[in-house]
């Protein structure tokens, strides 16, 4: 009888039977909240962003915001310990996150944490690349893809720039990089349906 | 809900934060 939500997001896996579903739920709220605010707010920062319809931006930040907390929180999956640390502040092994249900998606954000923190990307470059996973996030339902594209594009051509000045004899991180985004993709894939077989009763 | 978004009630929090709602930043 015993109820996991195994999302770092959280405070803890565990689930507290005595709370009904909706108290389960708001308390996960609480949880993942302020970090979809710290997107948004970060988004707003993305130079050109604020310029696409208030819809797009809307939908951008609906279908990315989950890519771009993957990266944000890329460090709470330590690789070396296999750790996952939870927002709460306590690390739990990947077995006993396993012994609660956790399978796939748990291996898979593990593999993409590993090589994205190999990558060794400064904090500059690291915010580059979010912006850019943020506006190549699912185009479905946008109202003008085509101010998308331009600025998906100018933002690709930024961070190949940075890449290139920065590492100038590895020009393989920026293709690394850019293979990151369909990596992304399958990651939220795979989230999304686990949110929906999720049920609080 | 057949949208995961939607479940977490992820538009409305988009929405809030993107108008920089007096009472939610308060929050």
């Amino acid at each position: 009888n015993r109820l996991y939500l195994v999302c770092p997001m959280n405070i803890s896996p565990h689930v507290n039977l005595h709370k009904t579903g909706h108290e389960v739920w708001e308390e996960f709220s609480h949880c993942f909240t302020p970090a979809v605010r710290e997107v948004v707010e970060f988004a707003k920062k993305i130079p050109g962003f604020r310029d696409l319809s208030q819809h797009d931006q809307v939908s951008l930040l609906k279908a990315g915001t989950f890519e771009v907390l993957v990266v944000r929180f890329a460090s709470l999956f330590n690789v070396k310990d296999r750790t996952v640390t939870f927002l709460g502040g306590n690390k739990y092994s990947v077995e006993t996150l396993k012994a609660m249900g956790s399978g796939y998606l748990l291996n898979a954000m593990f593999d993409f944490s590993e090589k994205l923190m190999n990558l060794g990307l400064s904090e500059e470059e690291m915010s580059l690349f979010t912006a850019v996973v943020l506006v190549s996030a699912d185009r479905s339902g946008l109202e003008n893809v085509n101010s998308v594209e331009a600025l998906q594009e100018t933002l690709i051509r930024a961070l190949r720039s940075l890449i290139t000045r920065n590492h100038p004899n590895e020009s393989a991180i920026f293709t690394k990089l850019l293979l990151k985004l369909p990596d992304l993709r399958s990651l939220n894939n795979v989230h999304s349906e686990q949110l929906l077989a999720f049920k609080v009763h | 809900f057949s949208d995961p978004a939607s479940n977490l009630g992820l538009e409305d929090i988009i929405r809030k934060a993107l108008m920089g709602n007096l009472e939610e930043r308060q929050d």
